[in-house]
């Protein structure tokens, strides 16, 4: 089991740290076993920054650190679905379009579902469905033309 | 195993019979808020066993049976049925709710109990403690959990 | 002291009601004190809707309830200024819209100052201030043009 | 009161000294991830008093000092000066932190108390318990505290 871990944990390492220099456009990241051995510490500097604690990275940052870890999941060991409601809320248009890059690549493996009020997530969607209350306190799907 | 359709009524705000279908790529639900796209990830999660309140935003099991609106009364009954397709075959795997609490669940149209469908689903990657369903609000989530617990997620992926 | 509370409270809730149906174009919200009167609860209806309890709310209906009650406090007790911090994130096009539009009139009494990425919200204000990092790692000030 | 300027030097990201000039109206602050937005508001909670770690998002009161970038190296004093118009003149608000740790607060230039800066703004509804800073993801904050702040926040706008 311990051998299994350790190579997972290999791989989860490398691809989050690709991750994170593709959505930071540099800087670095990595995976680290805490001392004891019972837990993973992430790591990552912004390209130019001293971070010395990850509670000091802005809000669009650390959801960036986030999903990174999440890709690295996704891509290590691809889930069939991903259902992602508003990751894209705290970003900026130049994040989030490395992000639907990234996300266009893993469609191939895994089905994205985004829950979005972001344009830029809808434009780069292969299918949208609309979502309306004709009727107050009713849902009912509706077609959308962007 | 691919999401192939997604088919619910009286579930939350969805009264009527709403059927999804998901197709590769990329997929985005809109719509304003409080419209119910949130309500259709509680819908998958449920379907596939979630018992926990919190993530469901309610606080007994029977709070995800359209409770009525001003001009719908309440329904006694919810479903949700999610068809997948595990690379050979179609399953369909549904769960139904009554006002008296009483749970369903069935595959492929036979009542089975909920360890059954946890059962299909191990080493899938699909059920449960899927790492690859993101609530709202909760992108952070990552970033914030105990070392430990990024520790499992890692070993379950093994 | 008693009687100051009563009185503030009641023009709280009034204004809490009154934002509440300018937000979600209709329904109904109240404040109510609780039954040992240590504390106020908040009830909102949107229209057409059944809520039994708060936690029903989407994402962006609790932010409109949230903002209502920050609204009818800054209403009834101006304060010379207000900082808000990427509060339009969760919030679709229209209810921005309705919220950018009370800012408006409250500007003129208390000075606004939003942290945003969403363009409704730049469009709408009086003045921008473009922060950057053309040095890796260090702040500054760089003139926007929308 | 009205909010005139913000001057601020080696605080957070804000190595270089930055003026902001406040007009009436609405203002926006814009920028990409991480380029220093949210430490503006820091700036001016921490100018007023502030002095828990939670909310300033750091660990000691040192932290707000700039700790160097890849470029630049760490200096050791930081400042923020907020001036404000109390409708018969102006006020300025100073506040400076060195590596030791040792605080000093100014009003108009003259050496004060912190206690002298809370008097000051008592009742203007400047200040640390200002209702009306909304920091990055609280914006759900007035809907989730417990009734009796709620109460709390009534009893001080009375
Ligand atoms: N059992 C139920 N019966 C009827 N309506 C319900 C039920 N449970 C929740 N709702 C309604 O569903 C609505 C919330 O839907 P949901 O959270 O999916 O919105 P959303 O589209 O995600 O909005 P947002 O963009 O703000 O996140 C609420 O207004 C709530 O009243
Ligand atoms: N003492 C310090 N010295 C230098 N840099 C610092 C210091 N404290 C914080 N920072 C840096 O400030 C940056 C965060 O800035 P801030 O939170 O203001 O970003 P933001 O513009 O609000 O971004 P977002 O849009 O993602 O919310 C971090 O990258 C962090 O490394
Ligand atoms: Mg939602
Ligand atoms: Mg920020």
């Amino acid at each position: 089991a311990k051998d299994i871990f350790s190579e997972t944990f290999v791989r989860v390492n490398e691809t989050f740290q690709r991750f994170v220099k593709t959505l930071f456009k540099g800087g670095k990241g990595y995976l680290s076993l805490t001392q004891d051995g019972s837990g993973v510490d992430m790591y990552v500097q912004p390209p130019g920054k001293k971070v010395n604690r990850m509670e000091q990275l802005s809000g669009g940052e650390k959801a960036l650190v986030s999903i990174a870890f999440l890709l690295a999941l996704m891509d290590t060991r691809p889930s069939p679905f991903s259902l992602l409601d508003e990751i894209d809320a705290p970003l900026d248009d130049s994040n989030l379009l490395s992000l639907l890059q990234i996300m266009k690549d893993i469609s191939a493996k895994t089905q994205i579902v985004f829950i979005t009020h972001n344009r830029l997530t809808m434009e780069s969607s292969d299918t949208i469905y609309g979502i309306t209350m004709e009727e107050e306190g009713v849902s009912k799907i509706v077609s959308v033309r962007l | 195993m691919k999401l192939l359709r997604l088919e619910l009524f009286g579930f939350k705000s969805f009264l009527n019979r709403t059927v999804f279908h998901f197709s590769e790529g990329i997929t985005s639900i809109v719509g304003p808020n409080g419209c119910g796209k949130s309500n259709i990830v509680d819908a998958i999660v449920w379907a596939l066993g979630e018992r926990g309140t919190k993530s469901l935003r309610i606080k007994d099991m029977g709070d995800v049976i359209f409770h009525g609106s001003n001009g719908k009364r309440p329904v006694n009954v919810a479903e949700v049925a999610v068809d997948f397709f595990d690379g050979q075959k179609e399953v369909a795997i549904k769960r139904r709710i009554y006002r008296d609490g009483t749970n369903e669940y069935y595959m492929n149209g036979t009542l089975v109990r909920l360890k059954d469908i946890q059962d299909f689903f191990l080493g899938t990657g699909v059920g449960l403690n899927a790492y690859a369903i993101v609530e709202q609000g909760r992108v952070e989530y990552f970033i914030q959990m105990k070392p430990q617990e990024r520790r499992v997620l890692i070993e379950e992926t093994s």
